[in-house]
């Protein structure tokens, strides 16, 4: 299994089409690096993308410096997968 | 395994192989109503299963519904499954379920892409794609949701073999998809398609590659107000809801444009929820009542498609 330990989901709030272009910009500036959960789509949804922990530092530069709002949607996505797998084995017993 | 449906716990994420044992023991204990098909095979040759849902006659105007074409979009193989017992548990005490299963089939695939699925408890949990392989391309996996021929190749997919998106090298060039589109075709009269996806919280209907309005889109404007409002009544989950294109963003080669175009007038994908916090590590804790308020939205479309048969 591979480990997301680290790992975060930014939730980032684009303002106009400009923004988000930007974002649609970081695909290409972190190939497989930036996994978009939810892509930018509209200036009024959301987008979520994980971050690995390697990449944070500079995803999280790059945001500030283009003025792109963001926040943490999940601090740390291997705790929440090592709860999703001891819920399973749990009910599994 | 699981020797029983009554044991099995229906708010858990399950395996592949829990979800297959499962799918068995159903059959088994509803072969009144419940049969088990198979239309095909992966990319790594898993069989690819459909459930049909049937009082008798034949070729009776249906239903398709699918889940879990991404593969780790987990809640929808969890509603899929949830939903399927619900239809067993209604079926003569719900009178719109009874009278839509006493006139229409409705075909239930749970797991559209077992390769990527199974990929998901072994390897990589947030893998998406499936599993399909080529000589001379380095990365691995199509898009299933863009490899469908209906604008295929468009605004909205990718030519990027490494790119989540990427839209395979032709249209239908997945087996989970060619096995979709050849069962839906030589059944010749389904009516509605529901394709369920997470997550953010959508109802949606086509076209997700063409801007322009689909001749009955206020029909299915209408529809998906009805809908996300029964399903709203349920627990409080506001859902958007309108055209792909409009609601989200450009989106070519997907399944619910490929149903309109061959003549599915009711063709709606679903994005179920996250509530905002966990995207796709939705907690277990969660599938129930995300499976009992899509329900409400299914039903009322369901129940539409009834009432307005083609």
């Amino acid at each position: 299994q591979m480990n997301f330990t680290g790992d975060q989901v930014l939730r980032v709030l684009a303002k106009d089409e400009k923004q988000l272009s930007l974002l649609r910009d970081l695909e290409g500036l972190k190939p497989q690096k930036v996994d978009f959960w939810r892509g930018p789509a509209r200036p009024s949804l959301p987008v979520d993308m994980r971050v690995p922990s390697s990449e944070l530092k500079d995803v999280k530069a790059y945001l500030e410096s283009h003025g792109l709002a963001y926040s943490i949607m999940i601090k740390d996505i291997q705790v929440l997968l090592d709860q999703e797998r001891e819920a399973m084995a749990k009910s599994r017993r | 395994l699981e020797r029983s449906t009554s044991s099995f716990s229906y708010s858990s994420y399950h395996t592949l192989e829990e979800i297959y044992s499962w799918m068995d023991n159903f059959v088994t204990e509803h072969s009144d109503i419940v049969s088990k098909i198979q239309i095909g095979h992966s990319f790594e040759n898993r069989s690819i299963l459909v459930l049909k849902f049937s009082t008798g006659g034949s070729q009776r105007p249906a239903i398709w519904m699918d889940t879990g074409i991404h593969s780790r979009e987990w809640v929808t193989h969890a509603t899929g499954i949830w939903t399927a017992k619900k239809i067993v548990s209604e079926y003569g005490e719900d009178r719109i379920l009874t009278n839509i299963l006493m006139s229409m089939d409705i075909f239930m695939e749970i797991v559209s892409n077992p390769d990527g699925f199974a990929f998901t408890h072994s390897m990589n949990r947030l893998w998406r794609k499936n599993k399909s392989n080529r000589r001379g391309i380095f990365c691995i996996g199509v898009d299933l949701n863009r490899n469908w021929r209906s604008g295929f190749g468009g605004n909205g997919s990718n030519d990027n073999p490494c790119s989540e998106t990427y839209r395979g090298p032709y249209p239908h060039s997945e087996p989970e998809v060619a096995a979709i589109v050849d069962f839906i075709t030589a059944h010749g009269n389904i009516k509605t398609l529901i394709s369920i996806h997470s997550y953010s919280q959508m109802l949606m209907y086509p076209y997700g590659h063409l801007l322009e309005p689909v001749s009955n889109q206020e029909e299915l404007y209408n529809l998906a107000k009805d809908a996300a409002q029964a399903l709203y009544e349920v627990h409080g989950i506001k859902y958007i809801y309108g055209s792909v294109s409009s609601t989200l963003y450009m989106a070519s080669g997907i399944t619910v444009d490929w149903a309109y175009d061959n003549g599915i007038k009711y063709s709606f994908s679903f994005e179920l929820r996250d509530t905002g916090r966990y995207g796709f590590l939705l907690p277990a804790t969660e599938i129930i009542p995300t499976a009992q308020e899509v329900w409400m939205a299914i039903r009322t479309i369901m129940k539409h498609t009834l009432n307005h048969l083609y």
